[in-house]
């Protein structure tokens, strides 16, 4: 339980906190350092998606769904060239 | 690419797209492997500056300077945080941390969407010709997102992050995973954002045919491709010691076979292997194959390595023969050796003679290239097939387009096997997959893109699948070479595409993001489900009624369930579509086919007239059912024609 994997994180731009001042990348941060404090984003995304990629164990992921703004917690999924 | 552009009757182009001037502004990203910048298809003489509008840029990295693009590769980007975040830190022995294509994937599909005209193209001597993109005059922009090790969706979806930000005008991705539902699947979500910045999103419908349910990339905001055989072929005949001779095909060029039988043996008497059949590493013993001809099964391992596996042996040539899976299919590969691919039935007879004569001997005889073929296109086996695994009552594929056998540039890291101990080096080479036919649809997109700069993503691939053809010029419906029957919609979608007719469809089945978004609503989708895909807020109205059949799609499909029978045992669906007019003022009758007897449909108003462009009709079809068993299939076909122009939609219809 403590094999992290990769996350992609949705976020909902509506319910960002007026403590942050519009800033998403410090809200996506500070969202997730409140889950994992060394964990680190691989992308920030504004226009495919609203949120980011990381690194996290399960427990982690589950913890961070529970956040509030905090859409959906998707496992990254690996595709294959045709 | 060589020869697609005739079949497809784009040789006619200067006086069918003379809209397209604007063709050098329309910009196509591509997400694979990367690309190989040197292939003579980036040539940019004669192309002005990129268009203004263009924010993409080129990214230096291992062996790639800023200075490898170009003004027709005015982009190249690289994506690999994802990948490592997994993987660990790329090898950089093995591949590039830059955008260069260090396997010739990426390359042959960004050429073949957009490439130069290159004169004297060919693989081996093989397919000459002119070579060129769909798109010849379009630029072109690489996201590289696969690596050795797979694609990650993380990279995926920076890459279409950028890619929109970059301002490309369609995007090709030749590239699928599982099933996964549209909030799952981050090509689906990504296409979403992309759609909505009226980026038309062209996908490979997969190669996990003829399977039915085998499809990827099934959102239908995405642009799904399936692929087809070309007139071209390259037979190479295997004769035997008992007077019989089978066709085959291959792409090999070398030293020839002495001009005299060789011994031949069946790989499965060759082995101490259970799957000696194979031709697997390893599993062919020196002694049982050296001097011989070698019959190998495909399957499991790559087609190319089997033919490495018996060079190592001592083998002289390989017949590598079909099995049920792949059926006729003859897919040609530039074998290291003298070797030739035969289809099931003529393997099967092969494999009785070789395995039951005292002396089995065999031959191979080199053809070359044969133009002409007929009856072509015929649905390639491996095209995945429908229904729609996800929505069923979306009809995929779309649309098929060339995909066997495709000649398109190629990375100079590899040899055209791609086997590490293949040291030559091509500049082009010739694949088959629908990662070859989806950029086909993406470069004739881009075409349609800059003739007709007004259209969305919805009209032009509805323009793609109304124009499309069924049949031959014979009349018969495009063969499956699975079945070796005639193909249905779950095959070949709308059918085979047809750019020269496309341009002019006359009615267009338009959708917008906000139809798009009433779809999700009529799937019940979650309000979350429903953010993660389109990013927006806003809730299904309760008040509406929301019907997936009702999306404004140029296709049809019905799904009828046991417990939906009504008195007389019959089950009626109604669709409203809502054409638009792109063509002259006009009156357009509609006229149906069903192949059963069981499905009627009649279409009310029966009659539509438009007076002027971009006005719009709608009309509702009311599908009447009678009962069939479980899993059977009906289809047929709405067309509405005003003399001049056809607009056809397939429709199919499953219990």
């Amino acid at each position: 339980s403590a094999e992290k994997q990769t996350y992609i994180v949705h976020m909902s731009h509506h319910h960002i906190p007026p403590s942050f001042n519009q800033d998403h990348t410090h809200w996506f941060d500070s969202s997730l350092k409140s889950v994992s404090p060394s964990a680190e984003m691989i992308y920030t995304y504004q226009n495919v998606i609203h949120g980011f990629s990381t690194r996290l164990t399960a427990q982690e992921a589950e913890s961070l769904e529970t956040l509030p703004g905090i859409i959906s917690v998707l496992p990254e999924l690996k595709y294959e060239l045709h | 690419t060589t020869r697609t552009p005739e079949f497809l009757g784009l040789d006619q182009k200067s006086n069918l797209f003379p809209q397209s001037d604007g063709e050098s502004d329309v910009v196509i990203g591509v997400l694979d492997t990367g690309v190989w910048p040197e292939s003579k298809s980036f040539d940019d003489t004669g192309m002005g500056p990129a268009p203004s509008a263009w924010n993409g840029a080129c990214e230096a990295g291992t062996n790639f300077t800023v200075s490898n693009c170009n003004r027709k590769l005015i982009g190249a980007r690289f994506f690999a945080k994802g990948y490592e975040a997994t993987l660990g830190p790329i090898d950089e022995t093995k591949e590039s941390r830059s955008p260069r294509d260090d396997d010739g994937h990426g390359t042959h599909t960004s050429t073949t969407t957009g490439g130069s005209v290159v004169a004297g193209a060919n693989l081996l001597g093989y397919a000459p010709g002119s070579a060129r993109g769909m798109a010849s005059r379009a630029r072109i922009a690489v996201y590289k997102v696969c690596w050795i090790g797979g694609c990650f969706s993380s990279d995926i979806l920076a890459a279409m992050e950028k890619a929109i930000t970059d301002n490309v005008n369609v995007l090709s991705l030749s590239l699928g995973g599982g099933t996964a539902d549209y909030y799952r699947d981050s090509v689906a979500i990504g296409a979403f954002a992309a759609m909505e910045k009226g980026i038309l999103v062209s996908c490979s419908a997969g190669n996990a045919g003829p399977t039915s349910y085998s499809l990827s990339n099934v959102s239908p905001w995405i642009t799904t491709v399936g692929a087809g055989t070309l007139d071209r072929d390259f037979p190479a005949y295997v004769s035997l010691g008992n007077g019989r001779n089978y066709s085959g095909v291959s792409l090999y060029k070398g030293p020839t076979l002495p001009d005299k039988m060789l011994p031949f043996v069946y790989a499965g008497n060759a082995s101490n292997s259970t799957s000696g059949a194979l031709c697997m590493p390893g599993t062919l013993l020196p002694d049982k194959v050296k001097g011989k001809i070698v019959l190998c099964d495909r399957g499991v391992n790559a087609r190319v390595q089997k033919g490495s596996v018996v060079k190592e042996a001592g083998g002289v040539g390989m017949v590598l023969t079909n099995t049920a899976a792949n059926g006729e299919e003859l897919v040609a590969d530039a074998h290291m050796l003298p070797a030739t691919t035969v289809g099931q039935k003529e393997g099967d007879e092969i494999r009785k003679y070789v395995i039951s004569d005292s002396a089995p001997t065999a031959g191979i005889l080199f053809q070359g290239t044969k133009l002409g073929i007929q009856p072509s296109p015929v649905v390639a086996s491996f095209s995945s097939r429908g229904p729609n695994t996800i929505t069923p009552e979306i009809l995929k594929p779309d649309i098929i387009a060339p995909g066997v056998n495709i000649l398109a540039g190629w990375s100079g890291a590899v040899g055209p096997t791609g086997l590490p101990d293949d040291t030559r080096r091509v500049e082009f080479n010739i694949i088959s997959g629908t990662s070859m036919s989806c950029p086909h649809v993406s470069g004739l997109a881009a075409l349609l893109k800059a003739a007709r700069p007004e259209w969305s993503p919805a009209a032009i691939r509805s323009a793609l699948m109304t124009t499309a053809y069924t049949a031959y010029k014979n009349g018969k419906i495009i063969e499956d070479l699975a079945t070796g029957k005639p193909s249905t919609p779950f095959d070949h979608g709308a059918g085979h595409v047809d750019p020269v007719s496309a341009v002019n469809p006359g009615l267009v089945y338009d959708l917008t993001a906000d139809d798009y978004f009433d779809f999700l609503c009529a799937l019940n989708y979650t309000p979350a489900q429903i953010q993660v895909v389109t990013k927006r807020n806003t809730t299904c109205d309760t008040t509406k009624s929301y019907s997936i059949g009702n999306l404004n799609y140029p296709s049809f499909a019905v799904v009828v369930s046991s417990d939906s029978t009504g008195k007389t045992g019959s089950t009626v669906v109604k669709h409203t579509r809502t054409l638009t007019n792109v063509g002259p003022a006009s009156t357009y009758k509609v006229t149906t086919f069903s192949d059963s007897k069981g499905v009627q449909m009649s279409v009310v108003p029966n009659t539509l007239t438009f007076s002027k462009v971009n006005e719009k009709q709608s009309y509702t079809v009311t599908f009447t059912v009678g009962d069939m068993a479980a899993g059977s299939n009906a289809f047929g076909r709405i067309e509405w024609s005003d003399g001049k122009y056809v607009v056809g939609s397939p429709v199919a219809v499953s219990w």
